[in-house]
């Protein structure tokens, strides 16, 4: 062993650098010319979505969460909110409070409203958008799997999670049990919202929710990137979801919780208690909106008791329903 | 964080959307 010892040259940092930094950039080349050939990137393997779930994303954003609920010296308020407002271009023209020494910490600033006028609402489409955002991805649900983004697709029963059955015929698929005319279809819009957006969401229609439930689940992040490498993300992360009925039958909106806002606000469901430190894997809550005949709900609204008749929450197109929160 | 709509609409529902566009509060998404 010495001697072969005293054979090998000793290795020296930098040519073993050189060798391991150029392997590994031949190898993202490679990999990155197999996507533009046209293939799509390769989605991440279980026991890298496991590594990645198994990464204390629920304990960064709690701590991020506190941390940016510590109130700020006011002289310090303007550089850290400018050099937020810098990096992920704010327009804060829009904001209803300009003045940035208004907000106490970033956890404020990062719910800050906007003045009313600078969202019209839309009068001639019968559904508008909900969040500022980008659109990761929409169209029709082709049987029961829906697309996070091109190619990449979810089940809507994990989605969703198990809906009543209508009557008593079982062979109907997931899909269909949803649909309440075979003269409709199953579709879908996705909208990212990066972090310099405004992070309040509005109903993008006129509808009635009926069911409000809550899947604790992952951080992770949904930045697009990462929409198109983890199948599945959408059923993998906390979420809240949404479901009832507009003009042409069934409705849900779903809002998905990620590693730096993983707080979720529904204004008229003060019980809803998102980005808890334990959660049992796989469990969901439920909130019945939709009364027992004897029962009148009344449920609180940031203004106050919001109207509930036994048919469930009523949403006008436009109306403030809920945000995200930083951690 | 991400918005997911998922809705039952006729056939004939379009959306007027591009993927990858910015988008509102507001604006129109289909009909």
């Amino acid at each position: 062993l010495n001697t072969g010892r005293g054979l090998l040259p000793r290795p020296r940092p930098l040519p073993l650098l050189l060798l391991t930094g150029g392997g590994y950039l031949g190898y993202q080349h490679y990999r990155k010319r197999g996507q533009e050939d046209g293939a799509p990137p390769p989605l991440a393997t279980p026991t890298q979505v496991a590594l990645y779930r198994s990464f204390p994303t629920r304990l960064l954003s709690r701590a991020w969460g506190r941390l940016n609920g510590v109130e700020l010296p006011t002289w310090l308020r303007k550089p850290v909110y400018s050099l937020y407002i810098w990096t992920f271009g704010v327009n804060m023209q829009e904001a209803a409070v300009e003045d940035l020494h208004h907000y106490r910490n970033l956890g404020e600033f990062f719910r800050r409203r906007l003045k009313p006028a600078v969202r019209p609402i839309c009068a001639s489409s019968c559904l508008i958008s909900p969040a500022d955002g980008r659109i990761l991805h929409f169209g029709r649900v082709k049987n029961s799997e829906v697309e996070q983004v091109k190619g990449v697709t979810y089940s809507l029963e994990n989605f969703l999670g198990p809906q009543k059955r209508r009557g008593s015929d079982s062979s109907s698929s997931f899909r269909d049990l949803l649909l309440s005319s075979p003269d409709n279809d199953l579709f879908h819009a996705v909208v990212y919202l990066a972090p310099g957006d405004y992070h309040c969401f509005h109903s993008p229609t006129d509808w009635r929710v009926e069911l409000r439930r809550h899947f604790p689940g992952s951080l992770m992040s949904v930045n697009p990137g990462v929409a198109r490498w983890v199948k599945e993300l959408f059923c993998l992360n906390e979420r809240v979801v949404l479901t009832g009925q507009w003009q042409h039958g069934f409705f849900s909106l779903t809002a998905v919780g990620a590693t730096n806002v993983g707080s979720i606000r529904v204004y008229f469901d003060q019980e809803l208690q998102t980005n808890a430190p334990h959660y049992s894997k796989g469990s969901f809550h439920d909130r019945n909106y939709v009364a027992a005949d004897d029962q009148v709900l009344r449920v609180a609204g940031e203004g106050g008791a919001v109207p509930v008749d036994g048919e469930g929450v009523a949403l006008h197109r436009g109306e403030a329903v809920g945000e995200f929160n930083l951690g | 964080s991400t918005i997911v709509l998922l809705f039952e609409a006729p056939k004939d529902f379009n959306f007027h959307l591009q993927p990858g566009q910015r988008i509102r509060v507001g604006e129109g998404l289909g009909s």
